[in-house]
């Protein structure tokens, strides 16, 4: 049987058909391994995460990576043509991803996309909207929670005003912002579920 | 297999980001 892991941040979608499955799961960790590390080197920068504990650090990232992720590849989503094109540069068409297996979750990351796209917003708004989106101290395993609440809520003081200024005549805009990142959570939850099943395969 | 981050080995690459150990993919 053919194993697909038709995943944009996989290189090899489709795996020749002469590797074993741990070749496959390797190859597939080597295609996403950089887009993590620039999660990291990301984190890195927010004023404050540092002074973060380690652990702490550790668990945001592994809660938050495949978030931002989404935030920042929402654009690789083309919801008016119904394609994906994959960090390999190769596009699909959404029905042709449907076939390899890829059905809730790709619509949901596609109306994700749309919405997020919907708000216009300006790189230094997405950028401060991913940083909120990591620091998120309702995450398990946080073990010093009134540090990463202080941080998170700095943030979300930050991100207000950002928006607020950018488009002072539209006060929901800030709202249907923060709303995102429910939506965010729905799909990190769909996309472990579909990463266990695959594991489990 | 519970814990998606585990399997994909997502918690080792974090890590060796953070310390700034930036292994270099081999070719």
């Amino acid at each position: 049987k053919d194993i697909v892991l038709a995943c944009p941040m996989n290189m090899f979608p489709q795996a020749e058909p002469s590797k074993t499955p741990q070749e496959i799961w390797e190859d597939f960790s080597l295609s996403f391994t950089p887009a993590v590390r620039e999660v990291v080197e990301f984190a890195k920068h927010i004023p404050g995460f540092s002074a973060l504990s380690e652990n702490d650090q550790v668990t945001l990232l592994k809660a938050g990576t495949f978030e931002v992720l989404m935030v920042r590849f929402a654009s690789l989503f083309n919801v008016k043509e119904q394609t994906v094109t994959f960090i390999s540069g190769t596009t699909y068409s959404l029905e042709a991803l449907k076939g390899m297996g890829m059905g809730g979750l790709l619509d949901t990351m596609f109306e994700f996309s749309e919405k997020l796209n919907s708000l216009e917003l300006t790189a230094e708004e997405l950028g401060l909207f991913t940083a909120v989106v990591l620091v998120s101290a309702d995450r398990s395993g946080i073990e010093n929670l009134n540090s990463v609440e202080l941080l998170q809520e700095s943030l979300i003081r930050v991100l207000r005003t950002l928006v607020s200024k950018s488009n002072p005549c539209d006060a929901s805009r800030f709202t249907k912002l923060l709303l995102k990142m429910s939506d965010l959570r729905t799909l990190n939850n769909m996309h472990s579920e579909k990463l266990l099943s695959f594991r489990i395969d | 297999f519970s814990d998606p981050a585990s399997n994909l080995g997502l918690e080792d690459i974090i890590r060796k980001a953070l310390m700034g150990n930036l292994e270099e993919r081999p070719e």
